[in-house]
C-alpha cells in the first residue's frame, strides 16, 4: 500500500495564496518562496497577526474565516503599514 | 489615524490637480464634480487651496487605469483594490490612480467615486490608513450617503496634525464631526441588541459590534460595510429562533437577515406585527425562548407578539414596570441570552430572571463589549 497524497482542498490552497498576496502588497510580507520554510512560515504568521490586529480581529496568526472575509472586502490599494 | 514615515506632507498650501483621463462609467461633468467635492472635504478643514489645471504637470495627477500601469503597483481587476495614491513628494508623489476595471458612480451602485476619491486624496495629502472603522481613511470601502458625508474626528485630527486647521473656520476641530462609538466609554448607550446564531450584535449609530462566543475580542464595523441596504441608527432587533431570521426595525419598517444575508422582499411595514395603528417606531424587542413570544417595547409599555399566530396577544400593552419590576420605565434595547434577559437603558444594563421575575444584576451597558 502506498500513501496517496491527500490533495488539500483546492479552495484552501487558493485562499492561502490569496492571503499571501494580500499580505505582500499591504503588510510588507517578503516573497513567499525561498529555501527557509520555517522562517517564511513564521513571517506569514506574524504578518497575519499584524493584519488581524489592525482590523480589530481575533489575533490568531491563522487564516480563519473572519480574517479571510475582511481580506476579500473591496478596499484601497495603499499598504496599511508604511512600505 | 496614521501618516507616512517622516510625516510626508506638501511644503506649500496651494496645490494643483489635473484629471488626465476620464472613466466612461460616468458623465465627464459628474467626474469633475466628484473630484472637486472630494478635495473640498480636505480643504474645508485645512489651510490648503487645491485648484484644477487642464494641461501640464500638476502636483496631483489623476488617472483611470487598469492592471499593470507602470508604477509597480498593478491593479487586480474588478473588486479587491479600487484605487491608490502616492504620498506627497515631487514626481509621482500625490498622484492618484483609479482602477478602471471597477464601476464608479455618483450614487450607491458600484463604487461611489466621490467617496473613493476623498479617501485617496487623504493619502495624496499625507495620511496613511486609520483603523477606526468610522474614519474616511479606513482602508475598506463602505458606502455612505455623499449628501450627509462628513469627516470623522479621527480624519480631522490626522490632517490637522500635518497642516493645522483652516484659519477661516472659527472653531476647530470641526465640532460636529462624528466620533466612532468607543466600546469602553462608560456612558455608552445602545440602539439595539440581538443574537445571531450564537453571536451577539450590538448596534450604535452607524456601527455595530460583533461578539462571538469563540473569540475573546469584539469586532466593530459600520452597518453599511456588511449591509449597504440597511439604514443607520436602527431602533430595535431580535432573533427569531423559529424562523432562523434576525429582524431589524427602524421607524415603521422591518428588515430580515438570514445569517449575514438580507432576506429578499424586505423592508416590510412593521404593521405586519399587528401593533396598534399610530405606533411608528419601537424602542426594543426580544425573543423569549421559553414562551416563543416576541416582547416589543414602546415607551413605558410592552406588547407580546405570538409569531405562530402572527398577532399581538390579548391583554396587551402592559406597563414595563408591572411586567419587569426594577428595570425602570423605558428601554433602549433588549436581548435574551442563555436564559436571562438583558435590558439596556442609557449606560446601565439590567440582567433579569424571567422565572423569579426580578433583576439579578445591574451592569454597565458595555458589559458584553469586553472592556
Amino acid at each position: 500500500a502506498y500513501a496517496v497524497p491527500i490533495l488539500r482542498d483546492n479552495t484552501e490552497e487558493e485562499n492561502t495564496e490569496f492571503a499571501q498576496e494580500y499580505l505582500q502588497k499591504l503588510y510588507n510580507l517578503t516573497s513567499s518562496s525561498g529555501p527557509n520554510f520555517r522562517r517564511r512560515s513564521n513571517e506569514l504568521t506574524e504578518k497575519l497577526k499584524e493584519m488581524q490586529k489592525f482590523f480589530g480581529l481575533q489575533v490568531t496568526g491563522t487564516l480563519d474565516s473572519n480574517t479571510l472575509e475582511v481580506m476579500k472586502k473591496s478596499r484601497c490599494g495603499v499598504p496599511d503599514v508604511a512600505h | 489615524y496614521s501618516t507616512f514615515p517622516g510625516a510626508l506632507k506638501w511644503n506649500k498650501n496651494s496645490l494643483t490637480y489635473r484629471i488626465e483621463n476620464y472613466t466612461p462609467d460616468m458623465p465627464q461633468a459628474d467626474v469633475d464634480k466628484a473630484i472637486e467635492k472630494a478635495f473640498a472635504v480636505w480643504t474645508k478643514v485645512t489651510p490648503l487651496k487645491i485648484t484644477q489645471i487642464y494641461s501640464g504637470t500638476a502636483d496631483i495627477m489623476i488617472l483611470f487605469v487598469t492592471g499593470d500601469h507602470g508604477d509597480n503597483s498593478p491593479f487586480d481587476g474588478p473588486g479587491g483594490f479600487l484605487a491608490h495614491a502616492f504620498a506627497p513628494s515631487d514626481g509621482i508623489g500625490g498622484d492618484t490612480h483609479f482602477d478602471e476595471d471597477e464601476t464608479f458612480t455618483s450614487g450607491s451602485a458600484g463604487y461611489n467615486l466621490f467617496l473613493v476619491a476623498a479617501h485617496e486624496f487623504g493619502h495624496a495629502l499625507g495620511l496613511g490608513h486609520s483603523n477606526d472603522p468610522g474614519a474616511l481613511m479606513y482602508p475598506i470601502y463602505s458606502y455612505v450617503n455623499p449628501g450627509t458625508f462628513s469627516l470623522s474626528q479621527d480624519d480631522i485630527q490626522g490632517i490637522e496634525s500635518l497642516y493645522g486647521s483652516n484659519p477661516n473656520v472659527p472653531n476647530n476641530p470641526v465640532p460636529d464631526a462624528p466620533k466612532t462609538p468607543n466600546a469602553c466609554d462608560p456612558n455608552l448607550s445602545l440602539n439595539a441588541v440581538t443574537t445571531l446564531r450564537g453571536e451577539m450584535m450590538l448596534f450604535k449609530d452607524r456601527f455595530f459590534w460583533r461578539k462571538s462566543p469563540f473569540m475573546a475580542n469584539v469586532e466593530q464595523y459600520t452597518i453599511k460595510s456588511f449591509w449597504p441596504e440597511l439604514p443607520d441608527d436602527i431602533d430595535a432587533a431580535y432573533e427569531s429562533r423559529e424562523r432562523d431570521l434576525v429582524y431589524l426595525f427602524k421607524g415603521n419598517q422591518v428588515w430580515a437577515l438570514f445569517g449575514y444575508d438580507i432576506q429578499q422582499g424586505y423592508p416590510q411595514s412593521m404593521q405586519k406585527f399587528g401593533l396598534p395603528a399610530g405606533i411608528n417606531k419601537i424602542d426594543a424587542a426580544l425573543y423569549n425562548e421559553n414562551t416563543g413570544k416576541v416582547l416589543i417595547f414602546v415607551g413605558n409599555k410592552y406588547y407580546s407578539y405570538d409569531e405562530a399566530r402572527r398577532r399581538i396577544d390579548k391583554g396587551y400593552p402592559k406597563s414595563i414596570e408591572s411586567g419587569f419590576p426594577g428595570i425602570g420605565g423605558k428601554v433602549d434595547a433588549a436581548v435574551e441570552d442563555n436564559g436571562l434577559m438583558y435590558f439596556f437603558s442609557g449606560s446601565r444594563m439590567f440582567e433579569y430572571n424571567m422565572m423569579s421575575k426580578r433583576v439579578i444584576r445591574v451592569l454597565a451597558t458595555n458589559y458584553f463589549l469586553g472592556c
